[in-house]
């Protein structure tokens, strides 16, 4: 392998300006991400899409005529495509090409595009003839994997992809060695009573409400039905601490007891469950502030502000919440910023919403129940015949694979 | 059979467009018969191709196969 420069970070954004026209674009974009999947397998490297502004890598596909590209292509066959080395970040491809996926014709859109990623990371041509950084495209293969010249190259560059060498997860230390074992599921709980155990604005915008075992959806119009936590999230425990996810990383953690969990959507990130070493145990709350882009944990009367992406210095925590958060009462049970850019924190039956300066609004705190779980208020009358586990709801739970596809969309 | 001159050019500007060849600071156009020998040499050592200095019919359809904009960084040196 050769060598030709590197990023200084290794959390990177790209950004497809453009797909190719003879190839539907769901299938266009599955190739170029499983084109950054080769090299973030293989190294300590992340890749994060921005659908609009600035990004570190840029794909693009143009014709011979490019206002915007210097090295005009030269119609079908010939070169493909090319890139600038780091930390430029252009990948251009040759809008002439018959780009195909999953067939041997034309010319397969998921490995030109690993390679010329591999050139935007930093290699250059290598000259095993079978490496995916052989100057020659060698044709569409099925069950494509990178050479191990290939892997040795970006290893060089970026080192090997293991726990130990991830700046982001210092905080955390070494992988549980003693499984966990499976309990049975607690009773299925009331969302209209009770308290919460956590609440997030997950991927995609969805509003999940988590307590005991199982988690639900919230919606503007209503609720969705009730899953086990683990059958949405495999090997994740109920009765969690708190949960947040974070548009920064895509990363959702999950905090219970003194371990945290990493899920991207629903599946586990390699190496997790961790164990907390430099945050205390047993928090009470979590939430991510778009603002300052930073994860923040509660516990008692004190919180912690992360940086995901950065060695945090923790030895100033935890500081008071009052003292960043005028109004919230400690001991929460959930916090979570909402997509309408407020922060919101809940503890018992009743939640604080804060304005732009981080203070509790008037009118607040109001009750959870009735504005995010669509709960009929109740009467003096009617608390007592609602227990936190009534047959009414067990009845609502849903296992259908259709119910299930609802909320994994 | 004899190369016209067309396909020499064409040999040469791959060579030239993909860091085989460099052309001289005093800008002269043409290459010494012994620059274009040692570069094909080059080529066909890292294209797994016979060795010949000589633009055979394998090396010319080597040329034409499809493949990245980036230059080669292949000389003498860097196959050692």
């Amino acid at each position: 392998y050769l060598l030709l420069g590197r990023w200084r970070k290794k959390h990177l954004t790209f950004r497809i300006l453009n797909l190719p026209s003879r190839l539907s674009s769901r299938t266009a974009r599955a190739a170029v991400h499983q084109a950054f999947n080769y090299w973030s397998n293989v190294a300590p490297l992340t890749f994060r899409e921005v659908q609009a502004g600035w990004a570190d890598i840029r794909l693009s596909f143009h014709g011979r005529q490019s206002p915007y590209c210097s090295n005009k292509f030269d119609g079908p066959g010939r070169v493909l495509a090319h890139a600038d080395i780091p930390e430029l970040g252009s990948v251009h491809f040759d809008e002439d090409e018959f780009w195909t996926e999953g067939t041997y014709q034309g010319v397969n859109l998921r490995i030109i595009a690993a390679h010329e990623l591999g050139h935007a990371l930093g290699l250059g041509h290598s000259r095993y003839t079978q490496a995916l950084m052989a100057p020659v495209y060698a044709g569409y293969r099925p069950y494509f994997e990178l050479h191990p010249d290939d892997v040795a190259g970006i290893q060089a560059l970026y080192g090997k992809k293991s726990p130990e060498t991830k700046d982001e997860e210092k905080e955390e230390t070494e992988v549980l060695t003693v499984p966990l074992v499976p309990t049975e599921p607690s009773p299925m709980p009331n969302p209209c009573s009770g308290e919460l155990d956590a609440m997030m604005l997950g991927p995609h915008g969805k509003t999940y409400a988590f307590k005991g075992d199982y988690v639900w959806t919230v919606t503007n119009s209503g609720r969705g039905p009730l899953f086990r936590v683990s059958a949405l999230w495999e090997g994740l425990p109920g009765n969690l601490d708190a949960a947040v996810y974070s548009p920064r990383t895509q990363w959702i953690h999950f905090f219970k007891g003194d371990k945290v969990w990493r899920y991207i959507n629903f599946k586990m990130s390699p190496g997790f469950p961790k164990k907390l070493n430099r945050v205390e145990p047993n928090l009470d709350a979590a939430l991510y502030w778009p603002l300052n882009q930073k994860v923040f944990l509660f516990k008692g009367s004190g919180y912690w502000q992360w940086d995901e992406l950065a060695r945090t210095d923790f030895s100033r925590y935890p500081k008071p919440i009052k003292e960043l958060f005028t109004g919230v009462p400690d001991q929460l049970s959930a916090a979570m910023s909402w997509q309408d850019g407020r922060v919101y924190f809940f503890k018992g039956k009743e939640y604080w919403r804060l304005n732009w300066q981080l203070r509790v609004e008037k009118g607040y705190p109001q009750n959870i129940a009735h504005n995010w779980m669509h709960c009929p208020l109740q009467t003096p009358a009617t608390i007592s015949s609602v227990g936190d586990e009534t047959a009414s709801v067990t009845g609502t739970i849903l296992s259908t694979p259709s119910a299930m596809d609802s909320i994994m969309d | 059979r004899a190369l016209g001159p067309a396909e020499k050019k064409a040999a040469v500007d791959y060579l030239l467009q993909y860091g085989y060849l460099q052309k001289s600071l005093e800008g002269q156009d043409d290459f010494r018969p012994e620059d274009i020998m040692e570069a094909l040499r080059v080529f066909q050592e890292a294209s797994e191709l016979p060795v010949s200095g000589q633009l055979d019919d394998a090396t010319r359809a080597h040329m034409k196969q499809p493949r990245c904009g980036l230059e080669d960084p292949f000389n003498q040196k860097t196959l050692k």
